[in-house]
């Protein structure tokens, strides 16, 4: 319903125009209803400008940038409407050690609502996770799934988990 | 609402039945290239009713039937089964499964002619049947919930008009 | 044929006149998220003679130009100039240079209304004559001896019939 | 014309068949001919099997799988054309550290010919540079170049430069 739809686009809209300045430090960003026709027919358009720099279209971000602001508008979607799983595989390939830092911190916010299933390479994200199950194919083109022990360090500068397999 | 438990068998690279336990919090996977991490997430992905092949990385929904290897035979049928806890009594309702379960197993099987069964707690169901458990919260086709490998950035590289459907279910 | 220099000036985010030396072997380009190292490789495609936009992130060939800060206005023109050395009789010939140099300085520079100018040591010249000096060596426009952030595979998702072009390049 | 275009093709082809090899230590791949009308209009198919791995759609093939396969074809192309110089722009994001090791062995071959330029956020990577150069944004939006004194380590196993700015 039309209603609808605009209410929940307006939450979502705040909480991208917070989220994005959270994560990046200040900068601008908002979501913009395109042009013409019923508001149930529109798209909606992203504009995001990091601190400092001025507001170009977004194709011409970083590969970084990009995956941050595609983040925090994720984020803004769950903050609305909390789904009760995430899966998120490898969203944090693209991004260097304090973007990978800033991803972690605003998660964690949301372990309150949501369990997260995430499937990474790297220390740090490796280093926030309750629970560690590695994937292995030990025969070729067979997967098994092996349980890690795995003592959670608090201190997220220091990310290295006991493992023991 | 949550994650309990992940059985999968047969399907992909997952040749035997395999078991995930679910904790409350950051449930990280990891292994090298290649090994099956993100055949997990597809495994989740299909089971919660996916139709499309694409999204799976496949060509024709049989294809995620594990196809074999150099030392073994391929199978006829894939199965997934997810169990979640915590399902509100007016969703079991409306799935139709009866509310003295506080979890709910959902299953689903595919054979190499491409026809799926569904099954909720091992009794059979329409697909219609597990939509309806996940009604209105969040989880669905159209959902961001899953966020596939690479596809982060298509957030902001899709039209304008495809955006505007995940707003729709989060509303 | 080896690259010795690259100096932009006003491209992107290089407001100020950077220069970047080439030595034998391997240049590892490092640093943060969106501190302008894939700047530096659209600077050299740029200079190469890339004519779409798109290629390099825009809209249109404007964008490419320095636009601003906080604390700085827009400039006006973008400039880059790749010095290379090494090149051959035959090329330097066709593209017109004189043979007496044994390095060459590619230039070129846009401005706010889109237009490109293009130079060989200080000399105008035609976009054509850089397509000269490359033509042939691998280096060229649909040659994949410039790969952009996340298009290696591009290569195994595109269509069949574009890929055939990388492969007249390479005849 | 038909002639060179078929030479390069299968030139291309065999490098690939012993690259792919090579590079997943078994395994097969091949290019093929799409079928259908004249030589100089139809595609061509890639086909690649890990090995162990029956043979399916390469979209089935996992991230960094699909980045190994697309490096060797990459390579297989150098080898019939050596391009006299690379930009390769973050190859490396999707592989685990072992395809990294044998994406930097690959690479030392082709130096003698041509000259690389490497984008990267990896260590292993950053280690087998000669000559490293820093991007930095000190003043949002504008980026400088910082060159970094390298003593290359030629033990790839401990590849930590010592780094001054
Ligand atoms: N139907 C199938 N039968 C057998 N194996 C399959 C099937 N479908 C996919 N696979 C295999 O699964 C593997 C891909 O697994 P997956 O994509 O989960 O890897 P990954 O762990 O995510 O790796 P990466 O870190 O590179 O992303 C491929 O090697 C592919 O051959
Ligand atoms: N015309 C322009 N004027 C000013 N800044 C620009 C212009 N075009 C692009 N930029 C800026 O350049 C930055 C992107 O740089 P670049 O893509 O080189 O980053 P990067 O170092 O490759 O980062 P990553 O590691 O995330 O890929 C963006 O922040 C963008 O705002
Ligand atoms: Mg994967
Ligand atoms: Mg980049």
């Amino acid at each position: 319903t039309r209603q609808m739809f605009l209410e929940t686009f307006e939450k979502v809209r705040d909480n991208f125009r917070q989220m994005f300045v959270e994560i990046f430090g200040g900068g601008k960003a908002d979501l913009i209803l395109t042009e013409g026709g019923d508001v149930l027919e529109c798209g909606i358009d992203i504009v995001a400008r990091p601190p400092g720099k001025q507001l170009q279209s977004i194709s011409l971000l970083s590969g970084g940038e990009q995956t941050m602001t595609a983040v925090a508008l994720l984020f803004s979607i769950y903050q609305v409407k909390p789904s009760p799983f995430c899966v998120l595989d490898e969203l944090d390939a693209p991004l260097d050690e304090s973007n990978i830092n800033r991803f972690i911190h605003v998660l964690q916010r949301f372990l309150v609502h949501s369990q997260f299933v995430i499937i990474t390479h790297n220390k740090r994200t490796i280093g926030m996770a309750d629970v560690l199950y590695g994937v292995t194919m030990q025969e070729h083109g067979v997967s098994k799934i092996v349980s890690v022990k795995f003592h959670k360090t608090h201190d997220a500068s220091n990310g290295n988990p006991l493992l023991e397999p | 609402m949550y994650l309990k438990n992940l059985t999968v068998l047969g399907f992909k690279s997952f040749a035997e039945k395999t078991s995930l336990n679910f904790q409350p919090g950051v449930t990280a996977i990891v292994g090298p290239n290649g090994c099956g991490k993100s055949n997990v997430s597809d495994a989740i992905r299909w089971v919660l009713g996916e139709q499309s092949a694409k999204a799976l990385r496949g060509g024709e929904m049989a294809d995620i039937i594990f196809n074999g290897t150099d030392s073994r035979k391929p199978l006829s049928m894939a199965e997934v089964s997810l169990t979640i806890g915590g399902i509100d009594g007016e969703h079991l309702t409306a799935a139709g499964v009866e509310i003295a379960y506080n979890e709910v197993t959902l299953t689903r099987r595919v054979f190499r002619d491409g026809s799926s069964e569904y099954f909720l707690n091992k009794t059979p169901c329409r697909l219609r049947d597990i939509q309806q458990l996940f009604m209105g919260t969040g989880v669905g086709r159209s959902s961001y919930s899953i966020m596939a490998q690479g596809n982060i950035t298509q957030i902001l590289s899709s039209k304008p008009e495809d955006r505007r459907v995940v707003f729709e279910e989060a509303a």
